[in-house]
């Protein structure tokens, strides 16, 4: 499916549907007089999307999704998608462990160092022991394998990877993922594909964990 | 049912989360 | 898929692979040994299910699948993924709905009543207001479909149906639920079908709202 997507810029959730178009050819276009905090508010956009959430995305022939996953599955291929039925349900396996496994943990570590939230030790201290249990069962699903489903990328790696990418740039520091090495890797290469540069652009690892911004 | 519920990993904080991301985005835009 | 459902009883998450199952004649066995606290701490368990997490399902042919969702997708049939891709991206768009939109809210609102957690007045205050705003999509979506995606029931319609029956259960009083005559409608017609019904059993519509249970 092409269309336009609404979003406001540098949103990892928007990203996931970008790099799907990518890979899958979809054009996909960002409608570059959106304004965050407005647009999304007026009638016109409420009307097609009620939630006023972003990402959301307005197919050509005017089929309007939100959810980042939906709208990410809307552009994507087969081969994204999972060819087989049993395939598919791997791919929304990973869609809900990203979810429900690192981001909440994951916003809230990050947020505070961002300035985007209060910082609460007990909470952030919770946060990483969360993502190091979720570190611990990708590294392990990594072991033997290149990509989280089937033998080619698909909205597994996507999405999983775009919901690590605050993660890897501002706090996973050299010593604290040194012990997911298969995760690492897998995440490395994601980052380094042309469809996924031309998207995030060059990426940088984490040298030291950033701390609260007051 | 209860005991097993109480044990379910439910984001409580989410709506707290959902808008300080929101409001900051909002401020970063405009 | 056919294959073995681990999970405790009354388990909403477990009630949408069941239902699915339902339809799509997948034969799904709960496994009547399986005690929630111990089963899911085994080492056995773990190596299937690292996060040690339930609802968790194994095919017949040894396929492990976690994230409720996902059991529901690989037990499904065609109809009920949708059968293009952009009625699975709807699909797909309900499901994080109800995660999203729905359970942290529902969960919020119900569990001081059922005693498991402190009540906290601000936050149930907000909670209400993302149920109504949630009921409200639902209820305009709903206001020419009698299913949330295409002709006939899907997983979208099982996802968030089972979402919302806490809150339709414990909450949602007949006061309460009055402005959303659509999403009553299509929910009192789920809970009423043969396969929902086989699941769930005979479900009460709430009559008076719970409160806090100290």
């Amino acid at each position: 499916a092409s269309g336009t997507l609404y979003t406001y810029p540098e949103n990892f959730r928007a990203f996931k549907a970008l790099i799907a178009a990518q890979y899958s050819g979809a054009k996909v276009t960002v409608d570059s007089s959106f304004v965050f905090g407005e647009t999304n508010k007026s009638d016109a956009f409420l009307k097609k999307f009620p939630l006023g959430k972003v990402p959301a995305f307005e197919s050509t022939d005017g089929k309007c999704i939100f959810e980042s996953n939906a709208i990410a599955w809307a552009v994507a291929n087969e081969q994204l998608r999972g060819k087989s039925p049993m395939d598919q349900a791997q791919v929304v396996s990973w869609m809900n462990f990203a979810d429900n496994e690192i981001l909440p943990a994951s916003c809230t570590w990050v947020f505070p160092c961002l300035g985007i939230m209060q910082f609460n030790k007990g909470n952030t201290e919770r946060a990483k022991e969360d993502i190091k249990k979720a570190l611990a069962a990708l590294n392990s699903h990594l072991l033997s394998r290149t990509y989280l489903v089937g033998e080619r990328i698909s909205l597994a790696d996507i999405t999983v990877c775009c919901t690590l990418l605050h993660l890897y740039q501002y706090v996973l520091e050299p010593s604290f993922r040194k012990p997911y090495q298969n995760a690492n890797r897998w995440f490395t290469t994601l980052v380094n594909q042309p469809q996924v540069k031309s998207v995030i652009g060059e990426f940088k690892l984490c040298e030291k964990m950033a701390q609260f911004d007051n | 049912m209860a005991l097993e519920l109480a044990q379910e990993n439910i984001w409580f904080d989410k709506w707290r989360v959902d808008d300080a991301e929101r409001e900051f985005y909002e401020n970063k835009s405009m």
